[in-house]
């Protein structure tokens, strides 16, 4: 059995990159085998794992039709934690896949042989901050949707756009089985009004998807991808090391994974 | 003359926009005739200027030949400032535009007439966080480029790829004209050792790029948005309206507006 998580938010900047790496590597360490897949043709998850973006390793060829993807699969050197790099010819997906048929369904396709065969208990889809195809792809492939969501103004007024992209993936019966996992707060700021409101006002309007666990602005989290890894390794101790690993534990519990 | 600068850069997050609508109010303030055009779906120019999103009220319309720049223009309050607003539209552009002839120079066809009347001394273009079809728009209608650089490390990997970009729009014709104006280090948080290095080794690589003026990190930049005013109505005395007005000066003279 093989849960499929998006991690999905056309604001720039919110914490999805770091929250798909640290979400999947924390999930890794309760021993639970994911596949991190970085969809963004920044490659940010791949770098910030200390991986090379390499011409071909990616998901651009199988998308298209060339390749599986279980042969674009690499260790990332933390157990039970495997990844699938990006490289900048994934921008050209955007465009490319347009011209095919049942173009929303390609990820879907292209991960199925991987889920039938149950190698993974959770796949995260790193997604780049757009609601493109890549980002559309991912919502047709997942089984639920978290975002990740910036404590600042101009983050929330994005929330009721992607919310209303879930249902009419839905409705269309593009993804019957999509529904919105939860809503992750990043980059929260104690000492601000800002970030209090900000989550005040997220929780009133949507208080079951709220996860507990809140990820605080913590440098050591900005820190870890120039050192080419996530918090676990680079500062088990820091305050973002122990957001994370609670928020490991909380979708554990909330998706039961284990 | 009208001068057209496009604040791009495919990371998102890293303040373009709260640049676009600053410096366009900064170099409104000092006399200069100053349009600011919101081209990203997420239209947040448009509500960090307490303007609403109106459905047509974008340049979706003139962007595939139905209607006029000029008819999109609305007032902001603030004195020599006008604004062409997004919509939630716009993101449909990205692929209805791949349709069209000629589709990289929609953008420049449709600001000609503006610019020709010369109403405006500077156009400032804000860009959602892709190198899709609408930045890509935006460079090939400006004559400068203006990078918007968050001090982290994750967004100094990306300096590169929308530089080889500018390179492949002037050798293909696209835009000869357009050229790399400058590097805006912007959220710079004086009390970690990670804004220094990014710093140092942007300025190391890029030195007559990187502007002086630096912005810090400041919450007052973050709270001006959800009050619809920019900086400089919000709170002038903050260090965000200081280093904002001092970029607007450097800006001026880099270029000669005045
Ligand atoms: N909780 C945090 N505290 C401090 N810095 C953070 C935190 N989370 C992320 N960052 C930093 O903020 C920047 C933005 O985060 P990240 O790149 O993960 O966002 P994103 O949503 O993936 O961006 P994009 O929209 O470009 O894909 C990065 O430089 C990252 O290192
Ligand atoms: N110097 C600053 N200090 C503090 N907060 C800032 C600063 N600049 C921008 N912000 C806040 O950080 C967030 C990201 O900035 P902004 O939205 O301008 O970036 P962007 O590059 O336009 O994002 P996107 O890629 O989504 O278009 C916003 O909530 C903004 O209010
Ligand atoms: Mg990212
Ligand atoms: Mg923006």
């Amino acid at each position: 059995m093989t849960t499929t998580f998006s991690i999905a938010n056309q604001k720039g900047g919110v914490g999805k990159t770091t929250t798909a790496v640290n979400l999947a590597a924390g999930l890794a360490r309760k021993g639970l085998p994911t596949l991190l897949i970085d969809l963004d043709s920044q490659a940010n998850a791949t770098s910030a794992l200390g991986l090379a973006k390499e011409a071909g390793k990616s998901l651009y060829g199988p998308l298209l039709g060339e390749g599986a993807a279980a042969e674009k699969i690499v260790s990332t050197g933390t157990k039970n934690l495997d990844l699938i790099p990006s490289e900048v010819d994934m921008a050209a997906v955007e465009s490319e896949l347009l011209q095919t048929e049942n173009y929303l369904a390609a990820l879907r396709t292209v991960l199925a042989p991987l889920k039938a065969e149950g190698r993974y208990r959770a796949i995260v889809l790193d997604c780049p901050p757009a609601l493109g195809m890549l980002s559309m792809n991912s919502l047709a492939a997942a089984d639920y949707l978290l975002i990740a969501l910036q404590c600042e103004y101009l983050a929330m007024e994005g929330l009721s756009q992607i919310l209303s992209v879930v249902e009419q993936l839905r409705d269309a019966g593009v993804n019957p089985d999509l529904s919105v996992g939860g809503i992750l707060m990043t980059m929260y700021d104690v000492r601000t009004n800002l970030s209090r409101q900000v989550v005040a006002e997220v929780k009133q309007h949507f208080p079951e998807l709220v996860f507990d666990a809140m990820i605080p602005r913590s440098i050591r989290l900005g820190e870890a991808p120039s050192h080419g890894k996530h918090i676990f390794d680079y500062d088990p101790l820091s305050p973002g090391a122990t957001a994370y690993e609670a928020l490991a534990k909380e979708v554990t519990k909330r998706f039961a994974l284990k």
